[in-house]
């Protein structure tokens, strides 16, 4: 999935991207 | 800092003079989690590190639905330990000349 924002309504920015493989920890 | 599940970090180069920095945070291990979190991504955001506190950062985040009321804890540690470790490495880079 692409990378996509989420403002909060106090006004902060959210930007969401996908988490790099290599960022996970081996799930069992 | 301790293993909370959720890994908190720079998003760009500190610098160490601007207040306001980018952070990312993402769900690392989510067993360490009340909540079901398989794909929320990487959350990056920006920070004022002197005005800000990590829970309401949190409180936020889990207004959005990014997390359950029950994990903004753990989130808010996460970003907690992040931010005390860039305050640490700024008191302890001074600038040539300071």
């Amino acid at each position: 999935s692409a990378t996509s924002q989420v403002v909060h309504s106090a006004g902060r920015k959210f930007i969401i991207s996908p988490v790099p493989e290599s960022r996970l920890k081996e799930l069992p | 800092a301790e293993d909370t599940g959720v890994r908190v970090e720079l998003a760009e180069e500190d610098d160490g003079k601007k207040s306001a920095i980018a952070l990312k945070l993402w769900v690392e291990d989510p067993k360490k989690l009340k909540g079901k979190y398989k794909d929320t991504g990487v959350i990056e955001f920006s920070y004022d590190l002197e005005t800000e506190v990590p829970d309401g950062v949190a409180q936020e985040m889990v207004e959005s639905g990014f997390f359950l009321e029950s994990d903004a804890k753990i989130v808010a540690k996460s970003i907690r330990d992040r931010v005390a470790l860039i305050k640490w490495r700024r008191e302890r880079t001074v600038a040539p000349g300071e």
